[in-house]
């Protein structure tokens, strides 16, 4: 499965989460 | 920001003073990716607005196996968009404080 979280070699780090649903439509 | 298929948001609110800023990117439409992309969700990482450059981001990004060389015009750009649209943002709030 892909990894939640990925820290870049150069230290930077990478959150993966669920897509966000179109917030416009609860606006 | 024109349509590149890949989606660039705020991650958290921009007070306008930190430098770097919390960012969340996801494909909104992989037909506009050059090669198929393994939906992974939205990745989210910390960008240092003064000192760091999308394109940077991207290559990153390809190396940490999110994205295929082949697309990292698309995802540098879709970051630089959303980075020129914080930082314009943020000059039009201080001319409206003066």
């Amino acid at each position: 499965g892909s990894a939640a979280q990925v820290v870049h070699s150069a230290g930077r780090r990478f959150i993966v989460s669920p897509v966000p649903e179109a917030r416009l439509k609860d606006q | 920001a024109e349509d590149t298929g890949v989606r660039v948001e705020l991650a958290e609110e921009d007070d306008g003073k930190k430098s770097s800023i919390a960012l969340k990117l996801w494909v909104e439409d992989p037909k506009k990716l050059k090669t198929k992309y393994k939906d992974n969700g939205a990745i989210e990482f910390t960008f240092d607005l003064e000192n760091e450059v999308p394109e940077d981001v991207a290559q990153e990004m390809i190396e940490s196996g999110f994205f295929h060389e082949s697309d990292i015009k698309i995802v540098g750009k879709s970051i630089k968009d959303r980075v020129a649209l914080i930082k314009w943002k943020r000059e039009r709030t201080v001319l409206l404080q003066v």
